[in-house]
């Protein structure tokens, strides 16, 4: 599970 | 990236840019509220720590410095420009930071989905970002009538939202594991605070007259 896929947004 | 998302993130750079403009060539700050573009800039400060830790892409960061840049020159302008500060009506714009800071603070404490400092920071960051529009409408409110600079910047912030809760449904269908509950509760949040005042800016717009809200 890519728990930090969230992270790429602003 | 989708189309929602990069719409959403050019929405979000354009309102910035129209408080700019605003503030840069009618050297006024009128109506708009203090209060919120520092939290503003508290909520990028701390969401961006990982400027110093992670790589994204080069759009990823320079957007990251786009804002951090931005919301700190409102601030500077507004606080100590010597021309525009004179504009700022500091009685009208009496929110208290830390009502909503303390609060938002503690959820990240207590709400997170790690509990690391750099994770923490973030997760406040988002729920500081829902709320950090209240000194702004609290004063909208109060003033009542709204120039239209103020109006577009405050439609525009709704429309960046509107399409991040777009984006996410997009990648929730089209990404595995796509689950981020702490991130769409308090964006669904963020969009419902701006409903009313959309309600009275579309009502404006069709009837092409100036936007003025209800006392």
């Amino acid at each position: 599970v890519n728990s930090n896929s969230a992270k790429d947004e602003l | 990236m989708n189309i929602f998302r990069l719409a959403g993130d050019m929405t979000h750079l354009a309102s910035v840019l129209v408080l700019l403009l605003k503030i840069h060539t009618i050297k006024s700050c009128a109506g708009i509220s203090l209060k919120t573009q520092e939290l503003y800039a508290l909520v990028f400060a701390t969401r961006y720590l990982d400027l110093f830790t992670d790589y994204i892409s080069l759009y990823n960061t320079l957007m990251k410095l786009i804002f951090l840049v931005s919301s700190f020159s409102i601030v500077w302008y507004i606080r100590h420009h010597k021309i525009v500060r004179r504009s700022y009506d500091k009685d009208q714009d009496t929110f208290r930071h830390y009502f909503l800071v303390l609060p938002c603070f503690l959820l990240a404490l207590v709400i997170n989905e790690k509990f690391t400092v750099k994770e923490i920071m973030w997760t406040f960051s988002l729920y500081l970002e829902a709320v950090a529009i209240l000194p702004q409408l609290v004063l909208l409110q109060r003033t009542r009538n709204i120039d239209n600079l103020t109006g577009q910047y405050v439609f525009l912030l709704g429309a960046y939202r509107s399409l991040y809760i777009l984006n996410w449904i997009y990648r929730y269908f089209t990404e595995p594991h796509y689950v981020h509950w702490i991130t769409w509760i308090s964006g669904l949040v963020q969009t419902l605070l701006y409903a009313d005042f959309f309600y009275y800016y579309f009502q404006s717009w069709k009837n092409n007259v100036k936007l003025e809200l209800p006392a």
